[in-house]
């Protein structure tokens, strides 16, 4: 489960460890502790959320570490994504009004 | 349609890119598109210019995202694409000028149309043409190592799609293959499987990502909206158009 609530004291040891062998694969680094400490939240987060995606898929698929597992679903999209395409053909708008006279 | 399609198979798909910090995934599914169709229809591997893509796209969003059908009215207002050797990517996201008119073109489109929202069409289209691009929601990729995705509407909101990719293939499962493993630190399990029926897609996300920068997607069932936008480039005149055999 999320490790928010928890004592902000050691992490257990297998987390930090997968953690340290995420940043070496995908030579990722932080500026300062405060931000590591951060990445470090949003990963175990990403983790737990894995476990949840692999039992609601109804496929083949595995999911689990890969190189935007210290980001969260927002950065992932914002940075990633298709920023146009999600907010022009995601979203549907109501372009007419139901008091509008005669055309 | 056959039972199973893979362009790769046949030497026309080029390498798998990675857009880095740039959102220019709509750019290179465009460019992946012209660059399987010229391999299949004229026997000529070519690496097109993704950058003139981003730098020339009429709508001048760059590097913030764009429409792949944009990409193509790009390469029909700039009378094609210059070479990726000659008018390199920069995935940094800066701003450039357009230059297309300064390099040679290498490959150029006589149209593009977007496919029925149908996916046996689109595999009729895929295994008899080339390559298509789809738009999808890109939700469930962010954690993705492999196997086929099957989701539902509400896992994968089939609506919201917000990021464009290249389909290359399709295929099926054999009945045995389950999802065994292990994810991160947690337990290995398996399921026992039907056979499941996929498509193939390659991604912009580098080759570390995925099955080697692609992926699978359940085939069947609008999985994260596959079918919403399908839209491919043609290389061919209206009148010269030949059929192609996709490599099973």
């Amino acid at each position: 489960g999320s490790l928010r609530g928890q004592d902000p004291g050691p992490q257990p040891l297998e987390l930090k460890e997968v953690f340290r062998l995420f940043q070496m694969q995908y030579n990722r680094s932080y500026p300062n502790p405060a931000e590591h400490a951060r990445r470090l939240d949003i990963f175990a987060q990403n983790l737990a959320n894995t476990q949840r995606l692999q039992e609601d898929d109804l496929g083949t698929a595995e999911f689990g570490v890969t190189q935007f597992s210290d980001l969260t679903e927002e950065e992932f999209v914002q940075l990633y994504g298709n920023q146009v395409a999600g907010e022009a053909l995601g979203v549907s708008r109501k372009v007419g009004s139901e008091e509008w006279g005669h055309s | 349609v056959p039972s199973t399609c893979d362009w790769r198979k046949a030497g026309t798909i080029s390498p798998v890119r990675d857009q880095q910090h740039c959102n220019c995934c709509w750019a290179i599914a465009a460019a992946g598109n012209i660059e399987a169709l010229w391999a299949i229809k004229f026997h000529q591997s070519v690496e097109v210019s993704v950058q003139q893509l981003i730098d020339c796209d009429r709508c001048g969003n760059g590097c913030k995202g764009g429409f792949v059908w944009d990409a193509f009215l790009t390469v029909l207002n700039n009378r094609g694409l210059a070479s990726e050797k000659d008018y390199p990517f920069d995935g940094s996201g800066k701003t450039h000028s357009c230059r297309a008119e300064k390099h040679k073109k290498v490959a150029w489109i006589q149209d593009f149309i977007i496919l029925q929202a149908c996916e046996q069409s689109i595999a009729r289209h895929l295994a008899t043409q080339g390559p298509i691009t789809v738009t999808i929601n890109m939700t469930l990729l962010q954690h993705y190592r492999k196997g086929v995705i099957k989701a539902t509407p509400t896992t994968c909101d089939p609506i919201q799609v917000n990021h464009s990719v290249l389909l290359v293939g399709f295929g099926k499962t054999k009945s045995v293959e389950g999802r065994q493993g292990k994810a991160a630190s947690f337990g290995s399990y398996s399921r026992p499987r039907h056979s499941m029926a996929y498509w193939t897609l390659k991604n912009s996300w580098g080759t570390q990502w995925g099955e080697k920068g692609y992926f699978r997607l359940h085939r069947g069932s609008n999985t994260c909206g596959i079918t919403k936008f399908p839209v491919t480039a043609r290389v061919d005149k209206p009148n010269k158009q030949q059929q192609v055999s996709c490599p099973p």
